[in-house]
């Protein structure tokens, strides 16, 4: 057989590297480029929320340039005249919007230590938000469950809904921590 | 040099008023309707006077963002911040300067004459990409890329609105950004190179070269943007073990290509060719990506299917989508007259015991084969050889390909050459190995036509070596590599399995039974 | 081995790496809402 890099033996050089030393081949045998942040399975062009070289995800809405009315665009010197961000101040529809739509961000975290202050709780595993539903009884209740009627946040019809849960404490999330710096 | 005395002085002056005019409580359309005013404020300060004075003006100021950008990294280098810089304030200077820019682009002469505008845009886009180069050379490893990237990228966005003024002129404006961002390539400015490669794949960037720009006129400028990359990487990846600035450079570059895979496929088939031609011969992943790309009309059979018959696929016998110019594949030369002349007559025989001489090459260190004159090579014969197939009513096949002067070309690679320029050889074969066309077509029956034929065991493992290093590697493989590979199994007249490198280690011989599974 | 011209290219994009780009370099300045990326909790939705 060739006894250089240029036959299988040569190749077989790389394989077994590969699994001593992955940084060694990273040409040779490549990366998962489905693990790179880009969907790739979308039916739609993906280069329009392509957020750059780096990114290890998609734009977010608010992270793109969309041509709106020139009073639209916020002055950068009337920002500080504008009422300030409070979010004990909004309706739920609001700090969900802001929990859905700023991920990654502190306002993700602020909205969600809001809504945990109005006695919502994020279940973990689900991953939805859960709050009693007025009027509706506990069926059980443990010291580390209760089964019951209660409200989730259904974030692709964008409403409350009433379900039955079985609520595992463990699997709620406690008060969010905001970021030390803000 | 020899600004008027007084002008900078002058220009700091105006900078302020502008910054200024930003900070009032103004909404956009006020400063818009406004800009008049300031206008004529320039020209009271003679800025506006001459073209000369226009460039001095925007020399300085660029020089000013510059120096505040730099002045405010030191600052932070020094007292960093506690909670981690603010980035915005590094922008401010920047960003209100481009807007005086732009406005000034959009209102200099009437809306309907568009030179004056651009001549403004192309002299400060001159203007920052030659405060670039020369920083670039000043600071060394100090130069700093921010300030550059912010003042052209956010003169793109502003370039790229949708207005009235700027839409008759938006392809000269993207000339105009292409053209500065060839100056600043990676290998002029690679200080430069991670924010170069931000704005060539910026979102607004892609959708103005591919897809608003009509008739894909802006294609073939992105194309030489992005061998621009290949080129400056080349070097960088010829080794396997990649440092960290090369593999996130190599890492952004597949991102950029996996966006154009998905989204716009009929541009890496339209340039396969000058990308492969650029891209080192070990980057395997990222040829194998460029060449899987096939027209989204397109809808290939699955490889695996059964007793699939390539060569009654429809599209098998059309040439392929490809923006090559076959005449100036290889360069005008005595080689190159000499090969037309073996071509039409098949003589003389000394053309072909002087090809290894006529593409080998001697005072490089780097390399000892001319790469991108093998890749020419075998193109050029390749498709004169369909041509001439096709002239004669035929189809490529193990006859038709046979005892022609082409296919004596391509056999004196395999006997004539040492490993490594046949390595060259079999991978400039291969990389015609994409969706079903014609070219995918004869090259897939070369390849079997050269392994059936060989006159010694070593060319038949290269060939599986060389087909097997692109199988191996991770997603996406080309649709003509795997038809080749499962053709080349499968055909019991290859006698592959008789082979001793088929069976030279496990994990070998474990690879074609899988791939041998995958299809019976 | 990279010859004079490369190992210098090297440096530079070496000294560049070190002070890579941001995303809101390529971004407009948003006044009211800046983009402020933290690390949010992986059962947090992220797309």
């Amino acid at each position: 057989m060739i006894p250089n890099q240029f036959g299988i033996v040569g190749l077989l050089t790389f394989i077994r590297a590969a699994e001593s030393d992955p940084s060694l081949v990273s040409l040779a045998l490549g990366q998962d480029l489905t693990a790179l942040g880009l969907n790739l399975n979308s039916p739609d062009n993906i280069y329009l929320s392509f957020a750059g070289p780096w990114a290890d995800s998609a734009c977010r809405p608010q992270d793109m340039d969309h041509n709106v009315p020139p009073e639209y665009l916020i002055n950068g010197s009337i920002r500080e005249k504008l009422a300030p961000v409070r979010l004990n101040r909004y309706k739920e529809d609001l700090l969900f919007y802001l929990f859905y739509s700023y991920v990654g961000d502190v306002l993700q975290i602020a909205a969600a230590a809001e809504l945990y202050s109005r006695e919502w709780r994020y279940h973990m595993e689900e991953k939805v938000w859960i709050s009693q539903a007025p009027g509706m009884p506990m069926v059980e209740k443990t010291s580390t469950y209760e089964r019951g009627t209660y409200y989730f946040f259904d974030a692709h019809n964008w409403r409350k809904v009433a379900k039955e849960f079985h609520l595992d404490y463990s699997k709620l999330e406690g008060r969010p921590q905001l970021p030390a710096h803000v | 040099y020899n600004d008027p005395p007084g002008l900078q002085e002058k220009t700091e002056d105006l900078l302020r008023q502008w910054r200024n005019v930003l900070l009032s409580p103004l909404t956009e359309r006020e400063i818009t309707q406004n800009f008049n005013i300031y206008m004529h404020r320039m020209n009271i300060n003679g800025i506006l006077k001459s073209d000369d004075m226009i460039t001095r003006f925007f020399r300085i100021s660029a020089q000013r963002c510059i120096d505040d950008v730099y002045q405010l990294l030191a600052e932070d280098r020094l007292n960093p911040p506690v909670a981690g810089p603010k980035r915005k304030k590094y922008y401010m200077a920047c960003d209100s300067f481009i807007k005086l820019v732009s406005l000034l682009i959009k209102n200099t002469a009437e809306a309907s004459n568009p030179t004056p505008k651009l001549n403004l845009l192309n002299k400060i886009l001159g203007i920052i990409a030659g405060c670039l180069l020369q920083d670039h050379e000043e600071h060394g490893t100090n130069f700093q890329q921010l300030p550059y990237h912010r003042l052209m990228l956010i003169l793109f966005l502003d370039m790229n609105t949708s207005e009235p003024v700027l839409e008759s002129m938006n392809y000269q404006i993207l000339t105009a950004f292409c053209h500065t961002l060839r100056i600043v390539r990676p290998s002029v400015a690679p200080g430069f190179c991670y924010a170069w490669l931000e704005v060539v794949a910026h979102r607004a960037f892609l959708n103005r070269v591919m897809a608003l720009t009509p008739q894909q006129k802006g294609w073939g400028m992105y194309s030489t943007l992005l061998i621009d990359l290949f080129k400056f990487l080349d070097p960088f990846l010829r080794n396997t073990e990649l440092a960290a600035p090369v593999m996130t450079l190599y890492k952004g570059t597949l991102k950029v290509l996996l966006v154009l895979l998905h989204d716009f496929p009929e541009f890496l088939c339209d340039y396969h060719y000058g990308f492969c031609d650029a891209i080192p011969p070990n980057c395997i992943q990222m040829r194998n990506l460029i060449l899987s790309a096939f027209p989204r009309n397109m809808r290939l059979p699955d490889p695996f299917t059964p007793n699939l018959k390539v060569d009654l696929l429809v599209e098998i016998n059309s040439p392929p989508r490809a923006v090559i110019n076959y005449g100036t594949l290889i360069p005008p030369s005595q080689f190159k007259k000499d090969l037309d002349a073996y071509l039409a007559a098949r003589t003389p025989v000394t053309f072909l015991t002087e090809l290894r001489s006529n593409i080998q090459v001697v005072n490089d260190p780097a390399r000892r084969y001319n790469c991108q004159l093998i890749n020419g090579l075998v193109l050029y014969v390749g498709t004169q050889a369909i041509a001439q197939i096709k002239a004669k009513g035929q189809t490529p096949n193990m006859s038709t390909i046979a005892h022609s002067a082409h296919m004596d070309i391509f056999q004196n690679f395999t006997v004539d050459f040492d490993y490594e320029g046949r390595y060259l050889f079999l991978n400039a074969i291969a990389n015609q190995l994409r969706y079903p066309n014609s070219h995918t077509h004869y090259f897939s029956c070369c390849l079997l036509y050269l392994f059936a034929e060989a006159n010694s065991e070593a060319v038949q493992e290269q060939i599986t070596r060389m087909l097997l290093e692109r199988l191996i590697v991770n997603r996406p493989h080309p649709w003509g590599l795997l038809i080749t590979f499962i053709e080349l199994i499968k055909n019991p007249a290859y006698k592959f399995w008789s082979h001793e490198f088929v069976h030279c280690a496990p994990e070998i011989e474990k690879l074609f039974a899988s791939v041998a599974r995958s299809c019976i | 081995p990279l010859n004079t011209d490369h190992q210098s290219q090297f440096t530079m994009m070496e000294a560049a790496f070190y002070h890579m780009p941001h995303a809101s370099d390529s971004e407009r300045m948003r006044v009211y809402l800046p983009k402020n990326i933290c690390q949010t909790p992986a059962y947090y939705n992220q797309v």
